[in-house]
């Protein structure tokens, strides 16, 4: 299909069995053309992937379908963003940021696990202002759950069946505590990831030897912040 | 062209690694 012929397809409310097959090939498609076919597809199709996230992420009682959906329209945006162009059209879309905070789910790991490694490599491509936003999306979204805003991710590092979930948790910890450039603000992001229930199952962390990198990353940023303090 | 693609695949080894930390730190 062209780009056109995708957003055609995903304007036109296609069933949710279409709509897999659509957004599988279209993923394909986002990951093996060219940056201008991304390009051409991007002016409307971003908005129209973000339309379907939002009512998939909006629906009370989601069936099988939707979430194997919801999962494959945030592969999408990661195969959409993996050049500079779609990258730029991710972060200058407010909703964009909001609804991957919202697709932090721990009972969907997989997707989870895919959410929070973009939200982690936006904390550290250098954007003004990514942090707050990205602290002010994971805040509305936990609201919405009556959770405080780090739970799902301290949640999402305590299912010990997903070690892939757990890094990509441990590295978003990391990539939103060595943010600022501020020590107090660091200090504070890191007591507030402790406080929600890291520093219970720390302890527990240290067995599993793929969390090795970020745990070490985790201790020695915390300790180098000790000193400055 | 092709030199503006695999941006995201970039930042996930980095932070995967560790090296995206380090160079942080620097």
């Amino acid at each position: 299909l062209s780009s056109q012929e995708y957003v055609h397809e995903l304007r036109s409310g296609i069933t949710e069995d279409k709509l897999l097959n659509c957004l599988e090939s279209l993923r394909v498609s986002l990951t093996s053309n060219p940056v201008s076919w991304v390009n051409n597809f991007g002016h409307e199709g971003l908005g129209l992937l973000l339309d379907a996230l939002e009512k998939l992420l909006d629906k009370k009682q989601q069936e099988s379908i939707d979430k194997r959906n919801q999962h494959k329209l945030i592969q999408c945006l990661k195969a959409f963003m993996n050049n500079k162009y779609g990258l730029q059209r991710i972060l200058g879309d407010e909703r964009s940021l909001l609804l991957l905070a919202r697709a932090i789910d721990p009972r969907q790991t997989n997707m989870m696990t895919e959410t929070v490694k973009i939200l982690s490599a936006f904390c550290i491509i250098g954007e003004e202002n990514i942090l707050d936003k990205i602290l002010a999306a994971m805040t509305i979204a936990a609201e919405r759950n009556n959770k405080e805003r780090f739970a799902p991710i301290v949640e999402g590092l305590e299912n010990h069946e997903a070690q892939q979930l757990q890094v990509a948790c441990m590295q978003l910890i990391n990539a939103l505590v060595t943010s600022p450039d501020d020590l107090d603000f660091r200090i504070h992001l890191r007591n507030e990831f402790l406080r929600c229930g890291l520093k219970k199952i720390l302890p527990e962390l240290k067995e599993t030897e793929e969390l090795d990198i970020q745990l070490k990353v985790f201790n020695e940023n915390k300790e180098e912040d000790s000193i400055e303090l | 062209e092709n030199d503006e693609t695999g941006v995201m695949d970039s930042l996930l080894e980095a932070l995967q690694s560790g090296a995206a930390f380090r160079d942080r730190r620097k």
